[in-house]
């Protein structure tokens, strides 16, 4: 079954989401295997906003899944290159 | 993560050194720090975990030791690069992978001034992870893997400490 474009996030059209991608990815939030192969190795929305969500629940930020000013700026915060969720 | 009943609690990575009595080595020195005073953070920054547990760290000048430590820029040989001033500013690696240390040497390093990245404090938490413990989201402690700038009066916290007694015992003297 074709997958709707609009129910994964297109990262190529949302300013600085490429460096959030990395950054989650970095550090243990999003893994490869969420990726859909299948459409682009794009990332469902869902995923995405839990993905945010774990972060901020982890970094003590309000856990709402948004990529709120207050979150980009921890991300810009130095840190250790360790990542936070060990598998 | 701990026993206790608390939602934010330390992390423990799963591995653990078998000996307590533990070695280093500064194979790689920075650039802009005089090699005495690095010695002497290293060794300062080893003994926030000693002084909690019957952990010893000696340094060495020469192999084999337990833990190797480097300050190294961009690609350094182990995959993980590191991505010049800010960003991340070290990594580590628990001792089931070796327990050694590396230190982005693009920081601007300090030693207690409030100015650059304190080498002490990044170092400290970067041996946590030597010794096995994973980030905390606990937010006032060491193991927390944000830098919170320099603190003149740096002391564990009682999470950090919790957690290295959970991977090697309390201090028994």
């Amino acid at each position: 079954t074709p997958i709707e474009d609009s129910f994964y996030l297109n990262f190529d059209s949302i300013e600085g989401t490429d460096d959030v991608d990395l950054y989650l990815s970095q550090f243990g939030y999003l893994s490869p295997s969420l990726r859909n192969p299948t459409s682009g190795n794009l990332i469902d929305a869902n995923t995405w906003e839990r993905a945010i969500m774990e972060f901020q629940s982890f970094a003590g930020l309000n856990a709402t899944g948004d990529l709120d000013e207050e979150t980009m700026e921890l991300m810009q915060t130095p840190r250790c290159g360790v990542k936070d969720k060990v598998g | 993560f701990g026993s206790d009943t608390r939602s934010k609690r330390y992390a423990l990575q799963g591995s653990r050194w078998k000996v307590k009595a533990l070695t280093y080595r500064i194979s790689k020195y920075p650039k802009r720090l005089n090699r005495k005073e690095v010695d002497d953070e290293i060794a300062k920054a080893f003994n926030v975990w000693s002084e909690y547990t019957d952990l010893t760290f000696t340094a060495k000048k020469q192999n084999p030791v337990h833990i190797d430590i480097r300050f190294e820029e961009s690609e350094h040989g182990d995959g993980d690069p590191f991505d010049g001033p800010g960003g991340t500013l070290a990594h580590a690696y628990f001792p089931v992978y070796g327990g050694d240390a590396h230190f982005d040497d693009a920081e601007y390093w300090t030693i207690k001034s409030t100015r650059g990245t304190n080498l002490f404090q990044v170092a400290a938490h970067e041996f946590g992870h030597s010794l096995g413990l994973s980030h905390s989201d606990v937010r006032s402690a060491l193991m927390a893997p944000f830098y919170r700038g320099y603190d003149s009066n740096f002391r564990l916290d009682s999470d950090d400490i919790q957690g290295i007694q959970a991977l090697y015992g309390r201090k028994t003297s």
